[in-house]
């Protein structure tokens, strides 16, 4: 798979452009977080395609990225799950 | 209303087309 290009992203509507990120960023955040890897991805998607990008060129900063990601998810999840249980 | 946020995050699932994100404005 060819890597995934600014001026290819460019040349998409806004929606593929999301839709192409994703499908470069799933199976790196798979690998990692397999359970959580749709709701991760889903997180990062919120972030400029830029930005996105410089990610899926920088393995470290995905990685961070990442584990912010699922910090925020995991809180999120016991906020709602303390919600249900009251 | 803010308060029902259930839904949150958006999934993604590969080869299914990317609908999380509605309208956001540049």
């Amino acid at each position: 798979q060819e890597p995934l290009t600014a001026s290819m992203l460019a040349a998409a509507p806004p929606q593929e452009q999301k839709q192409m990120l994703g499908e470069r960023l799933y199976p790196l955040i798979h690998a990692m977080h397999p359970s959580l890897a749709g709701k991760i991805t889903g997180m990062l998607l919120e972030i400029d395609n830029s930005e996105l990008l410089l990610m899926l060129e920088s393995p470290e900063s995905l990685h961070s990225k990442i584990e912010e990601a699922v910090a925020v998810l995991q809180v999120h999840q016991m906020s709602e799950v303390s919600h249900k249980s009251n | 209303s803010k308060s029902s946020n259930a839904s949150w995050p958006p999934e993604f699932q590969p080869g299914v087309p990317w609908k999380g994100i509605p309208n956001i404005d540049p």
